[in-house]
């Protein structure tokens, strides 16, 4: 009865911390690096 | 509105404006330089000099931004890709948040934050107001793409961990306090179109770092548990039916998904809101309250349930009590009974308490299922055990099964357990199962209730009952607290229950079949 | 043994609203930054295209958000990613690998610059030598003979 929630996409045995790359609560993946808005040095914004 | 004459237009020349300013090459760090020539734009025109025409101009901006998105969306039907439409939404929805951050940041004396927060209140009160109208003027055709993105990269924007925003001394709890007030009147049960948005800015996780993490002495987690608290709310009447149309399971998928990361990253935030939580939960939403009851601090280690011999109470933790922040006092309803209760606590007397307390418990529904207030019921169950524990500390002594007895506290429980129908004891049997968690003097106390209850019970139904209630929260999927577990355990291994020489123990070979195998697991 | 519960008229209203919300759900994008050139829009690529064995082709390799991940990728990817995914973790990942790569940021030019050989002169405020960069304009890296590295500029 109930689901398996291992299979959300989340991974659960990992020792880091899930919410800085969790995609939000219908993704089925976890962010990618290119996903996650990040405040780099202003002069690494060349466009 | 009235608003003056001219000011719809004016309003409108200035958006456009910013909105080119905003994405041309010279508008500057942040849009700094950009935002010094608008200011200037805005004083000509007079938007600044009154703070209605500054409501007014936000107003307006507000309702031609939620325009121009929907036109687009609707547009979208022939042909462009979603990409496209939203990326052509957020290059006017993004300029307009940054314009909104901007003048938040830069309003009144940089050192005294009130002005700012005042405007961001006011901004967000209009958004409020502008997408509530829109619901009810539009009903399933709302549209909650504008509104989301207004809302979650202005929380982006006032939450960037700049240095500015420090030095300007707008303080990040008074930002939390003001979204957080705008998710609570935007919650799912007000705005159900909203649902899955909603859903998205409270799960986002620069939302649950700063509410969760950042914000220093756990300031946040107060703000965070209402705002979840709304969400079991809204799921909750749907949740008591066991069927899910996909839209509520889509949902309740997303729930169970955010659940998770708050037992694997903030397990200590669950703990302590498990009762609030567990208030609005149905009770035979199983796995999601497991999840929740499941959570226990990380610095702790838990011993194997099924380790052989295990001595529980000889466990150091048992005798800490776990930090709760609900005071389950003021639960009690009404304030008469509250008295009843404690005077009968303290010297055993009304003694028409104990046959008056159903009438107590009960609400004015003859619908089914819905003859008792779980809320009261949940609060007088925890109440009661604090009681019962304190006064066995105050003796020198900590919980057991010896010690629990012969109590005016355990008197109490017995005859909810005799006195109640199955349904009424159903919701008490719930109440007492929801304490069973990690290692902590509640898990104990309420553990060593259950058993006494079944060891003194005068009839097999109450045993019966208290089995199907454990049962249940065993045969779901996984997580189980530690404390169902080990109760469950002990139930079936010490032989003074006689738990295996009951009927309803064989009552059906798959039942019967269940039993052996999970005795065989932990025997 | 509570059974069912009746849903009011509020309730079956609530639930329209629902139900035709979820004909458009957010996109994850929705909540991030928009991204100029490359959108969040993970195509589904072929299976026989090479995949990391038994990951489902949607996810990222495992720690592929570490420094070490990057380091292992070659100099013209990590340019790729820090010129097309600007403003991500994944630029400020591929920076970081840039620089222990020896590749230096110079804001005047905006633009990666790496020794080529050990400068001629060099001051506490700059270096006189030759130089390799990357020009992201022609995507292609250039030796600059006789270059000035003003620190200055050194991000």
């Amino acid at each position: 009865l109930g689901s398996d929630l291992t299979t959300l996409g989340l991974n659960l045995n990992s020792p880091e911390n899930l919410y800085p790359n969790f995609a939000g609560p219908w993704a089925e993946t976890p962010c990618r690096p290119q996903d996650i808005d990040y405040h780099v040095p202003q002069e690494y914004l060349t466009n | 509105f009235q608003d003056p004459p001219a000011l719809q237009e004016k309003t409108e020349v200035l958006l456009r404006e910013w909105i080119q300013m905003y994405h041309s090459p010279t508008a500057g760090q942040g849009s700094a330089s950009a935002f010094q020539h608008f200011v200037k734009q805005m004083n000509l025109h007079g938007i600044l000099k009154t703070d209605d025409l500054i409501t007014r101009f936000f107003r307006i901006c507000i309702s031609m931004c939620r325009d121009l998105c929907v036109r687009s969306i609707l547009e979208q039907g022939q042909g462009p890709s979603p990409t496209y439409v939203r990326s052509k939404c957020f290059q006017n929805l993004d300029a307009f948040v940054r314009l909104i951050a901007l003048l938040v940041k830069h309003s009144g004396e940089a050192t005294n934050p009130t002005t700012k927060i005042n405007l961001l209140n006011k901004v967000l009160g209009l958004v409020c107001g502008i997408m509530i109208h829109d619901i009810e003027s539009n009903g399933t055709e709302f549209q909650q793409l504008p509104y989301h993105r207004i809302l979650i990269m202005l929380f982006l924007e006032l939450n960037a961990p700049e240095a500015i925003l420090e030095s300007i001394n707008l303080p990040v709890c008074e930002v939390l306090m003001a979204f957080t007030q705008t998710l609570h009147l935007l919650r799912p049960s007000k705005c159900p179109g909203f649902a899955y948005a909603w859903l998205e800015i409270v799960s986002h996780r620069v939302f649950i770092g700063r509410m969760l993490a950042i914000t220093p002495q756990q300031k946040g987690w107060s703000m965070y548990s209402m705002l979840l608290a709304d969400l079991f709310k809204f799921l909750a009447p749907f949740l008591r039916n066991a069927e899910l149309a996909k839209p509520l399971t889509m949902l309740y998928k997303g729930t169970l998904r955010v659940l998770l990361v708050l037992l694997h990253d903030f397990p200590e935030f669950l703990c302590e809101y498990h009762y609030g939580f567990c208030d609005v939960i149905p009770p035979n939403c199983i796995q999601m309250r497991n999840l929740i009851l499941s959570a226990f601090p990380r610095n702790m280690r838990l011993p194997d349930p099924f380790t052989p011999n295990l001595k529980v109470d000889m466990l150091p933790e048992i005798t800490v009590s776990p930090k709760i922040h609900t005071s389950v006092a003021n639960l009690i309803q009404p304030p008469e009974f509250k008295k009843n209760l404690d005077s009968y606590l303290k010297n055993r007397t009304p003694v028409t308490f104990l046959s008056d307390m159903r009438t107590y418990l009960q609400q004015v529904s003859n619908e089914p299922g819905m003859h008792y207030n779980m809320s009261v019921m949940n609060s007088l169950v925890l109440y009661v055990g604090m009681q019962a524990i304190a006064q066995i500390n105050s003796k020198g002594l900590t919980p057991s099964m010896s010690t629990i007895a012969h109590s005016a506290h355990m008197d109490i429980f017995q005859n909810l357990g005799v006195d109640l129908d199955t349904e009424g004891r159903y919701l008490f049997l719930n109440a007492i199962a929801n304490q069973l968690r990690y290692p902590n003097s509640h898990t104990h106390y309420f553990s060593c209730t259950l058993l006494h209850l079944f060891a003194e019970a005068n009839t097999e139904a109450i045993q019966e009952q208290i089995t199907r209630v454990l049962l249940e929260r065993l045969i779901v999927n996984r997580p189980h607290p530690w404390g169902l577990l080990i109760t469950f355990i002990e139930l079936i291994k010490n032989p003074s229950f006689k738990f295996w020489s009951h009927e309803f123990v064989k009552c059906a070979p798959e039942i019967e079949k269940l039993f052996e195998s999970v005795a065989r697991s932990c025997m | 043994p509570l059974g069912p519960a009746q849903l009011t008229v509020e309730h079956e209203l609530q639930f329209k609203m629902l139900q035709a919300a979820f004909f458009h759900m957010p996109h994850p994008s929705d909540s991030e930054r928009l991204r100029l050139h490359l959108p969040r829009q993970p195509c589904q690529t072929p299976l026989y295209y090479p995949q990391v064995s038994g990951l489902d082709p949607l996810v990222s390799p495992p720690m592929s958000d570490t420094v070490d991940f990057f380091q292992r990728l070659s100099t013209e990817t990590l340019f790729f990613i820090f010129y097309y995914m600007e403003g991500t973790k994944a630029q400020y990942l591929a920076a970081k690998a840039l620089k222990k790569q020896s590749w230096r940021f110079h804001t005047k030019y905006m633009m990666w610059f790496q020794r080529h050989e050990e400068p001629k002169a060099i001051t506490d405020e700059y270096e006189q030598g030759t130089y390799i960069y990357f020009d992201y304009e022609n995507w292609g890296q250039r030796k600059k003979e006789n270059f000035t590295f003003e620190y200055r500029f050194l991000e």
